[in-house]
């Protein structure tokens, strides 16, 4: 079946949705078969991003590529062992629905949801953005405030070992989790330098590799209505700051789909 | 009773914990007694925060100021209705245990749960923070792509409308709803604007007031291990970057504190 990436991030506004929909059409450029499920059913940023996108090329009467999507309801059971248990069954039929495409990436919720647990643990990458921050870093791991060194993983970190822990017991190939940095301002020099230093602290200690970071970019954003990236935008011609801008956050995209090593990437 | 000032966003990572939290410190050094309440039950950053701030405290041997702590728990009934009923209970709880405050600050998590609604529903003050995004702005209305404006309130817009006429229809005393821009750039000139029109047109639909916004200022994180915040700094005598960075945040704070007009400051 095709690569499954999921974004993951327990922690709100890591950047999850965002990355998703520019991996996706990073990946498109370069030649795979893409499809999209978006696992935050109820707020959909990345369902809404390919809707924007759908409706702007309507109104454009112009084209523009799509990757295909997929869908999952989650369920309204008032019991949660029903409910979960519809789920697992609606997440079977998506894998079983899955042909012909290279990968399939899948955005999923802030917080803990059912849907978002089956994902994780079918996954074949999980990529992490978090937010140049302790705020974020706190969801992997403890910090020990005098010596500013890793203590412990913490909820998502143990979350994701936990998970990896039990593919490998079960002989299946193991979940390759990557780190992205994200909204990295080009200030903030101790901060920045601190973080890093727990994230490759943790790394060696829980076991993700850790990609390069991607920058706070108002192009990263400021598209959203139309449902457009900067991937659509055409090679600028000029230097001005807003088109170094966007040359330098396609080289951010590059070197970060070249880290992730993606086998359908490798031939 | 205390005036409850909930700090909700449905939407991750616009910012409520770290609005929580600088405002609870910003309120008591105005000389308010404030109560903490984290319905973020998982995450916990507020808790994590404050807990922070007390092993620190210990271990510099010199107490901190610290607002009085309260916590509930979410239920783990597997049947939601059974749930539901027992966290009504809890919350009826907690509302009637705190006695003696001016201000109760209650973070709540992103995504939608009974407790946060419970919150939301009992507010004398919701303080909504958001990114400067049209991400963001895509929960509260949204955007015609072609006009950039307006076209129909959306989820976590359509929530408070309902919570406030519920209200007003009980004859209770309104929930004023404020809306803070949060992690601003000094950049991003179009997009701002945009997103600031935006706002400007939204809050007269469907009725919210606009604070003054907070600026994207690594202050705001980076002292998280220690449990610290810019209101634990001595005055800075320099002008270095960084100190005029935290007199400006102390300003920001004091305006977004001023355009909320809580009755205890009033006086
Ligand atoms: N690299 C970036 N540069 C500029 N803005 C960004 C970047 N990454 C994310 N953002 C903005 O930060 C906010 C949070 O990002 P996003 O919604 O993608 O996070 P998320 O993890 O999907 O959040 P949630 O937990 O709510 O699903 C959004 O307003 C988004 O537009
Ligand atoms: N004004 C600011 N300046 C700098 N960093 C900020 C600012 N506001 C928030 N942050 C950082 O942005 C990230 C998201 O903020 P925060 O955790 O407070 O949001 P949240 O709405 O509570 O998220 P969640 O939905 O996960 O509860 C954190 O890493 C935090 O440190
Ligand atoms: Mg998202
Ligand atoms: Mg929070």
């Amino acid at each position: 079946g095709p690569h499954l990436l999921v974004v993951g991030n327990e922690k709100g506004g890591a950047g999850k949705s965002t990355l998703a929909v520019h991996l996706a059409f990073a990946l498109m450029k370069m030649g795979l078969t893409v499809g999209v499920l978006d696992l935050d059913v109820r707020q959909r940023s990345t369902d809404r991003y390919l809707d924007n996108r759908a409706r702007w090329a309507d109104r454009c009467g112009e084209p523009l590529p799509m990757p295909q999507r997929f869908t999952l309801s989650a369920s309204s059971a008032r019991n949660l062992d029903t409910a979960d248990a519809e789920e697992a069954e609606a997440w079977q039929g998506f894998r079983d629905s899955v042909k012909g495409l290279d990968i399939v990436v899948i955005d999923t919720p802030g917080g803990v949801t059912h849907l978002s647990n089956l994902a994780h643990g079918s996954a074949d990458t999980v990529v992490t953005p978090i937010n140049d921050s302790f705020v974020d870093f706190d969801l992997l791991g403890t910090i020990n405030p005098a010596t500013m060194k890793v203590e412990r993983p913490s909820l998502y970190g143990e979350m994701i070992w936990d998970a990896r822990k039990r593919r490998a017991a079960r002989d299946k190939k193991p979940i390759d989790w990557v780190v992205v940095r994200n909204r990295m301002s080009m200030l903030d020099a101790r901060n920045k330098r601190r973080v890093g230093e727990g994230l490759k602290e943790l790394s060696q200690r829980i076991g993700f590799r850790i990609a390069p970071g991607v920058c706070e970019r108002v192009i990263y954003r400021e598209l959203f209505p139309r449902g457009l990236t900067l991937l659509d935008m055409g090679q600028f011609p000029d230097d001005t700051p807003a088109s170094m801008s966007h040359v330098a956050a396609r080289q951010e995209l590059r070197d970060l789909l070249i880290v992730l090593k993606l086998p359908a990437l490798a031939g």
